[in-house]
């Protein structure tokens, strides 16, 4: 369901 | 990176210095709610713990050391060199009541049940609602300064950009971060009702007032 964070974004 | 992201955080980074020039030419912090200032470092300091941790380039370091140090240096201005300007009669807001909340719902709804990531989830909970304080004080004088709005607009437009690069990945990289998406769109909608006031007042040199 949820995809993962990639911490790119601020 | 595509072209709404990058003027998404053009427009944080806008919204960040339009406030510090503010405060520190006027010499004042009057109109300014510490409130939403403290929630703001404790929503950069929870997300950017990753600093230490992952590396994702240059950009995203810089950019995540000045929110960090901006937000702290704004703390310090409100509580201590212009303490004396600060309006804390009508900053009254009970940030408990945003904090505890936020907290409970990270706990309940995240990606993945590491520190880090709990942390980072609470970060963007709790930065969808932080400026209510500012909106509550705003709406407590029923009046803002340009400058002030200024701020808001450029701080509100950011959450806005982002839903613009959310879709922009969805369509374009199938990529797709729920969390995000949800909390960003509540957060730009608590400006709505701001950004109406800005288009139809301030863009016409008028002030901010709210009807009495």
């Amino acid at each position: 369901l949820l995809q993962e964070n990639d911490h790119d974004e601020l | 990176m595509n072209i709404f992201r990058l003027t998404g955080d053009l427009a944080h980074l806008l919204a960040i210095i339009i406030l510090l020039l503010k405060i520190w030419k006027t010499r004042s912090c009057a109109g300014i709610s510490g409130k939403s200032q403290i929630l703001f470092a404790i929503v950069y300091t929870t997300r950017y713990l990753d600093l230490v941790t992952t590396f994702v380039s240059a950009y995203n370091t810089l950019m995540k050391i000045f929110f960090l140090a901006s937000s702290y240096a704004t703390m310090y201005l409100i509580y201590i060199k212009f303490k004396a300007t600060y309006d804390h009669n009508h900053d009254t807001f009970r940030i408990e009541f945003l904090v505890a909340p936020a907290f409970v719902l990270a706990m309940l709804i995240t990606h993945a049940y590491t520190l880090l990531e709990v942390l980072w989830t609470f970060s963007i909970y709790l930065e969808s609602v932080a400026i209510l304080p500012q909106l509550f004080m705003v709406s407590k004088t029923g009046e803002a300064e340009s400058i002030t709005s200024h701020y808001l607009f450029a701080l509100g437009s950011y959450r806005a950009l982002y839903i613009l690069n959310w879709i922009y990945r969805y369509v374009m990289e199938n990529n797709y971060d729920l969390i995000a998406i949800v909390a960003g769109i509540v957060q730009t909608v608590l400006y709505c009702d701001f950004f109406y006031l800005y288009v139809t007042k301030v863009l016409k040199g008028k002030k901010l007032q709210l009807p009495a």
